[in-house]
């Protein structure tokens, strides 16, 4: 069990930083056991860098920060077992337009290999989709527009 | 499998026809007003993949998820429909079909009835043939609004935890 | 006690309602009792109605018309007693442009009476500000820069 | 009263200078990249109004408030201070002064000092004086980073005691 848990920890630990450097142009994320000889009697902590910037515990990051690792942390954990569709509502409300792009970028990148529906009130997410739904409310009513970009 | 069509009929604000929302297999994007009915595709999603709690779709019960009226006309429909179909090429879905449509209607007194393919079928036959292609409502690869950095707010036992969960 | 009670309950629907129709262009919001004859033996609810659609309770909204009626109730309470200065972080982020725009409008009319200090992400926000200052970080250290609009 | 001036040293993310942030009374935005530093300043006025949870400024101790230093040149600062300078023209604040200044030092074994105008006090004093003023870092004029819509997620007995503590 101790293995199989390791092989996990270890996979997650390599796409995290894999996810969390695409995120950030740079940065640096890794996950560390509380108790390295008996992974189970202990936690799992994250600790990120952000580009320029010392390492810190996730915890004290700041609020779009922990927006980004967030994500790097789901995207790593889906490697393990990825999913056929993901379906993401306002994840870049906190997000900075550096690192809205970042997003918008890995988004594209991912998408040939799985499905994305992306809710977003930012146009420079938006822009970057195959396909944009417009939803719109009349008379108490939703509707909906589509535009495909590409 | 990744989800071809979405169509909702009287399901919460999107009322009074039968709305499709066709997808490809990439990256699309939903945009538009606050209150406009972007979320409530999300809660139709859910909806339509078996969600127990009505709470989670952000209904005090699950009759509550049929559209309310607009006040105008007739009275409040007697049922909302969602309708979810998946390209199953990869066939990891365990049906033979290489389109696989589930669907789900709820009625006034809060009782679901459930079709895979047009066929009648329970709730639980659907949560099965679904979670063998990796499919569930509770899954991480959905992120309900506000809740991305739950994920960096956890405790280092719940992330150890999330770990064990994968495997 | 009841009476201060209900002064202070009118003074406030009152001042939501204006508020409200000031940050959705025209939509309503009130306060009812639960228990009209003994206040304190019930709550308060609040009731929304967003333009040209039906009146919900604004639990049952959605989170960016959520944002909009706490911004409204949070002035309807400071206008009993007003704030000297207030610091709002980021209550922008799920706001589509409209509120957004509805909002700035609505905080330099009301900057002729209180100071307001406002942390966006957002340029349609920061930019109908009297004063900008630019936040940055170098080598792990932040700095200021300013830019005085008006 | 309105804060005419902000002042951090080595105050969290804002270390090795004495950083000014003038204001004036109207309209004020403060924006920038993830990480900057903004919030600190919102933790810097609450720390300054004599916060007593360094939990609500995102700090698991008092000394924890202190710059970390940049790991580059001298060791870790032994101090970190806030100095909020207020405009008092109408009187509110029950001292003499058209212009009252409030200022915490806290030390790295998480003991404060305060001071009004230059005078060592007690944080008792100091929150007793912006009472009156009707200051105080609870108060709902200050809004948290991520917690706008807790003023209409609240239940409504919790709705009927915020307007009960008004009066
Ligand atoms: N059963 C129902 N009948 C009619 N309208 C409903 C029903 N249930 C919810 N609604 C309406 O749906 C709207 C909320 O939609 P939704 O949460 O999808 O908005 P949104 O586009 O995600 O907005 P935001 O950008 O603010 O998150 C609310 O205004 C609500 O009144
Ligand atoms: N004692 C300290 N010394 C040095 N840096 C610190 C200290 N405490 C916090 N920080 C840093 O301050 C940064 C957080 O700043 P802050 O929360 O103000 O960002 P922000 O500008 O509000 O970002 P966002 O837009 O994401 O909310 C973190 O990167 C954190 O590492
Ligand atoms: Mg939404
Ligand atoms: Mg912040």
């Amino acid at each position: 069990k101790k293995k199989a848990f390791m092989d996990a920890f270890n996979q997650i630990n390599e796409s995290l930083s894999y996810y969390f450097g695409k995120l950030t142009g740079g940065g640096k994320a890794y996950m560390k056991l509380e108790n390295p000889d008996d992974p189970f009697s202990g936690g799992v902590d994250m600790i990120v860098q952000f580009p320029n910037k010392p390492e810190i515990l996730v915890s004290g990051a700041s609020g779009g920060e922990r927006s980004v690792a967030s994500v790097a942390f789901l995207f790593a954990i889906q490697k393990l077992n990825p999913a056929s569709f993901y379906l993401l509502d306002e994840v870049d409300a906190h997000l900075d337009s550096f690192h809205v792009a970042k997003l918008s970028e890995l988004l594209v990148e991912e998408s040939s290999k799985s499905q994305f529906l992306v809710i977003t009130l930012k146009p420079e997410m938006a822009s970057r989709a195959q396909k944009i739904y417009g939803v719109y409310e009349r008379n108490g009513v939703s509707n909906i527009v589509s535009a495909t970009i590409k | 499998p990744y989800i071809k069509k979405i169509e909702l009929r009287n399901f919460k604000s999107f009322g009074l026809k039968n709305t499709v929302i066709s997808l490809d297999r990439g990256f699309t994007a939903i945009t538009g007003p606050n209150g406009s009915g972007k979320t409530n595709i999300v809660d139709a999603v859910l909806f339509g993949l078996g969600e127990t709690s009505s709470r989670r779709l952000r209904a005090d019960s699950f009759s509550k998820l049929i559209f309310n009226g607009n006040g105008k006309s007739k009275s409040k429909p007697r049922s909302a429909r969602v309708v979810i179909q998946f390209d199953n090429s990869d066939g990891k879905i365990p049906i033979d079909t290489k389109t696989v449509t589930i669907s789900r209607i709820v009625y006034v007194n809060g009782q679901s009835e459930y079709r895979i393919n047009g066929r009648k079928t329970s709730r639980g036959r659907i949560l099965e043939l679904l979670s063998i292609a990796g499919i569930n409502p509770s899954g991480h690869n959905i992120v309900p609004q506000g809740t991305i950095t739950k994920l960096t707010d956890i405790s280092p036992v719940e992330r150890r935890k999330i770990i064990e969960d994968l495997i």
